[in-house]
């Protein structure tokens, strides 16, 4: 079943807010890249960087919400998040990415382009234990 | 006296979706 969305979006997508990288080096959010993504990972001794295929964009029953089903990792799994319409994810190479670019930049000043079928997101997943 | 405001600081995989699949290899 899809995640439900929160009503409100995570404060750390707003334009300006401070990030830190794996290597303690501050950004802001509308200033990262997607080398920036992989660097931390390479670091980071849980996580690592997933390949996320956007396969399908359905609208929701909730309001202002989508439905955004993903091909996540080589083994393509299929997984579907609600999300509302101007969540932004990261897409490679392209950066920040909603489905409703313009909402995205009224509600937090971040640049978006338009989150469309086929873009790759950076996801994560947990590194397998050894 | 005006108590200077600290920045948040968020960490870099707080912005990326946590998607996990629904397999293990």
């Amino acid at each position: 079943a899809p995640l439900t969305p929160s009503s409100a979006l995570p404060p750390y997508f707003m334009k300006g807010s401070i990030i830190q990288l794996a290597d303690g080096e501050l950004k802001r959010v509308e200033d990262l890249r997607t080398e920036d993504f992989l660097q931390s990972a390479e670091v980071s001794t849980e996580l690592k960087i997933d390949s996320s295929t956007v396969e399908r964009i359905d609208s929701s029953r909730t309001p202002d919400a989508v439905i955004i089903q993903f091909s996540v990792g080589e083994h393509k799994a299929q997984v579907c998040v609600e999300v509302l319409v101007e969540y932004p994810f990261f897409v490679f190479g392209q950066g920040w990415s909603s489905c409703c670019p313009d909402r995205t930049t009224q509600l937090l000043a971040l640049s978006c382009a338009k989150l469309s079928v086929g873009d790759v997101c950076i996801s994560l997943t947990l590194k397998s234990l050894r | 006296n005006v108590e200077p405001r600290s920045v948040p600081v968020f960490p870099w995989h707080s912005l990326v979706p946590f998607l996990a699949p629904t397999q293990s290899d």
